[in-house]
């Protein structure tokens, strides 16, 4: 109810001038844009950001030449599964993890260089039917699969030759988990939510499953992109896909909602809804960096939000070459990586 | 501990529920 009562601002309308365009890489060999991301990437003694694009059959690393250009260092072709998306793994170098299926994650694989052998290679890390997976910091992956039984939650720790060293199993929740955020700053803390619109705590360490919130049944399928730990209270940033639009609050995109770990009970702090002109249909995708929310709008525009002040702070409108796919933060805050379909992805500075 | 709208609140509220939680 709490939440209900707040109400978003529009600063003097979205502005697309907070976004630059830096830079354009266009991968003429790619039929179809699945995913975009970045990587760090050391090579030579240098250490640089490096850009990942993806199609169904190939993967592919990008290296700066030049300020405003990219080139193309190696391609991973993966043939035998199509690849669905990049999955990020917050601080590692050299490696490249992937997940690959056919209507939802059947496998997931780690691209990665071999200084040993001086070649590109990759290895399966996790098959199954998997649901929801997340990178998190000190090279650890959470995932969650399902048999016709039970859910199965693991955390595998990888190893810098592509392989899967410890596991730590996690208590499954009832309900399917459909999305994964590591609590910043507390590395033995995860957080998920679930197909019945609740959030789960987890303790890493000891895989014990520490409370389940609901949501609320105004919000739908939300997904869980960040959570942070103050003054008692757990901040999840969530993002609902679904969301019905009400004339309080608009459509919302995004939330940041405080929950009490304690009670269970939980407030809403701000809402990001779209933009005018956008409303009614809900947004295809979205990613969280920070503070800053961006997402690919069913009119194929991109919008990008400051999320503790619910501002809609610029949009990308559909250009030339069509509506835009694909919008995901650089590691490091260091831009937003637009794409459209036929391999275009364009580098702005925010 | 302290007390705000959404119940008591504790600053070690990881710690707390994992000493209460079953293994």
């Amino acid at each position: 109810d709490a939440a209900e009562q707040l109400t978003p601002v529009l600063l003097d309308g979205p502005r697309e001038e907070s976004l630059q365009l830096v830079s354009e890489l266009k991968d003429s060999s790619c039929s179809c844009a699945v995913d975009v991301s970045t990587v760090w990437w050391e090579a030579a003694g240098c250490r640089e950001l490096r850009v990942v694009t993806a199609s169904e059959s190939a993967v592919s690393l990008w290296e700066p030449l030049a300020p405003d250009c990219w080139g193309k260092v190696y391609t991973w072709h993966l043939r035998e599964i199509p690849v669905i998306q990049i999955i990020s793994l917050p601080d590692t170098c050299n490696l490249v993890c992937v997940a690959l299926g056919e209507l939802e994650i059947g496998e997931i694989r780690l691209l990665l260089y071999s200084c040993e052998t001086d070649s590109f290679k990759h290895s399966v890390v996790k098959t199954g039917n998997i649901k929801a997976v997340v990178g998190l910091k000190d090279w650890r992956l959470v995932s969650s699969s399902r048999t016709m039984q039970e859910q199965q939650v693991e955390m595998v720790s990888l190893s810098e030759t592509g392989g899967s060293k410890d596991g730590q199993t996690l208590m499954p929740p009832e309900e399917t988990v459909t999305a994964f955020a590591e609590v910043e700053g507390m590395r033995e803390a995860l957080v998920g939510t679930t197909a019945g619109n609740s959030v789960v705590v987890w303790n890493l360490k000891t895989g014990q499953l520490l409370r389940k919130m609901h949501v609320g049944y105004s919000y739908p399928a939300s997904i869980c992109h960040r959570a942070y730990s103050d003054s008692g209270l757990l901040f999840v940033v969530l993002s609902h896909p679904l969301a019905k639009e009400s004339e309080s609050c608009g459509s919302p995109a995004f939330r940041v909602v405080a929950f009490n770990p304690l009670t269970g009970r939980s407030a809403g702090v701000m809402f990001s809804c779209l933009p005018p002109g956008h409303a009614g249909r809900q947004y295809l995708e979205g990613d969280v960096w920070d503070t800053a929310g961006a997402a690919v709008l069913t009119s194929g525009a991109v919008a990008v939000w400051d999320l503790l002040r619910g501002w809609c702070t610029a949009v990308l409108p559909p250009g030339p070459a069509g509506h835009w796919a694909l919008a995901r933060w650089a590691t490091g805050g260091a831009g937003l990586l637009a794409g459209h379909r036929d391999g275009t992805v364009h580098l702005y500075r925010y | 501990c302290s007390e705000t709208d959404l119940g008591p609140i504790s600053l070690n509220w990881f710690e707390e529920l994992s000493a209460e939680a079953p293994p």
